[in-house]
């Protein structure tokens, strides 16, 4: 079951993507 | 009839799922006047509201609170628009997630560095452009058939995939990228000039020239 | 009644949700037998009914083929899992989009290298436990004055939350870490004692030592 785990895609990266959108829109709207 | 304020920030895809469910609906959406984005959501009597601080957010007019862009398009929505069986129920949450696990994550990845949101990663982009052209694929060979994602009219998937695609056609699916996803681009086109949708997002102009990210 | 075919690899959280929400209705869901992960979902008859690939991925008896996890625990769920309201099928969507987007992330960043299937990197280890601690922590204060997460019964919020904690409440959450979640801890043990949850995960064990990262 963990090999098939790690196939699975799972977006690692979302909080960094979370935080520049926050920081972009809240800087266009700020 | 569902009426209520929404919070959020102006062009905001993820709001615009709501706005045009509401639009379908006859739901009474107002947008919360004065919304600094980063102050009105990290205040004590928003958080109160909603936890998490995230907006797109919704406080009905009785007083209930949603958060999360999909569950707030439901709530807002129509029988119609829900999906008429436990069948199309079910369609309905498979292409909403379709959305957010197969396009959100690649397309914020090739268009945040154009927008300047984030920097630039030649592999990440590459990656990505590979992953929009199997999700466009999918939907390209689904759309074959059929004019609509659910049945034969318009519901909340096609509303939810349409304004998860918004970012996508408007900076970087240039005429050369897109051409091959016939059925996908009629679809889009379609869904893009709809008066309900045109309504909230206004005239849509596609990508002519894929943004490049500028150092 | 619904009955069919799931495909999935075996100890599948994600298919642990449609596993537990049959239990609950009474749809026969059967495991596809011979189902070798990375070969029949890569097999062109398999690709056929289901383009993406992925699993869990299920085929009912009268032909239809749902994929996406939370589409298929609502297609074989009853109406007392799927909310009996507007508003509770809205905060349905909310909570499974919240166990999709502000734990999944977190816990695999957290659980993957513990497993041994990921490299281990600090600093993604230390935001994925601070993410893990918001969540947390919105399920602990929503849980103070409820027993579940959407209205008086269990619902598929219940369920598909529960499921995308697992791994984290086997592997990382020892007691020092969970002990200050009072009301989450109350509900997840709760979940895990209820005799459908057992049905399909068995006995579970709560984390006594938190796993590490072995090099």
């Amino acid at each position: 079951a963990a090999d098939c785990l790690a196939s699975e895609r799972i977006w690692f990266d979302k909080p960094r993507y979370d935080e520049a959108e926050r920081r972009f829109y809240e800087q266009m709207n700020g | 009839m569902v009426a209520g304020k929404l919070y959020t920030y102006p062009e905001n895809f993820r709001a615009f799922k709501a706005l045009i469910a509401a639009q379908y609906s006859g739901a009474k959406l107002e947008i919360a006047k004065g919304f600094v984005f980063g102050e009105t959501n990290k205040s004590d009597a928003f958080l109160k509201k909603f936890p998490l601080g995230k907006v797109p957010a919704f406080e009905s007019a009785d007083g209930h609170c949603i958060a999360e862009s999909n569950a707030i398009a439901y709530y807002v929505a129509n029988e119609t628009l829900r999906g008429s069986s436990d069948l199309e129920k079910a369609q309905i949450i498979q292409w909403m997630t379709f959305a957010d696990t197969e396009i959100l994550p690649a397309s914020c990845t090739w268009v945040f560095p154009v927008l300047g949101i984030m920097q630039f990663n030649k592999q990440a982009t590459a990656r990505a452009k590979e992953d929009i052209d199997k999700a466009l694929q999918a939907l390209d060979d689904h759309l074959l058939t059929r004019t609509y994602l659910v049945g034969e009219r318009i519901t909340l998937a096609d509303i939810v995939v349409t304004c998860t695609l918004l970012h996508l056609y408007q900076h970087v699916l240039d005429e050369a990228f897109r051409k091959s996803y016939v059925n996908t681009n009629r679809w889009f086109i379609t869904l893009i000039n709809q008066k309900q949708v045109k309504a909230v997002i206004g005239d849509f102009k596609l990508c002519e020239k894929a943004g490049e990210f500028d150092p």
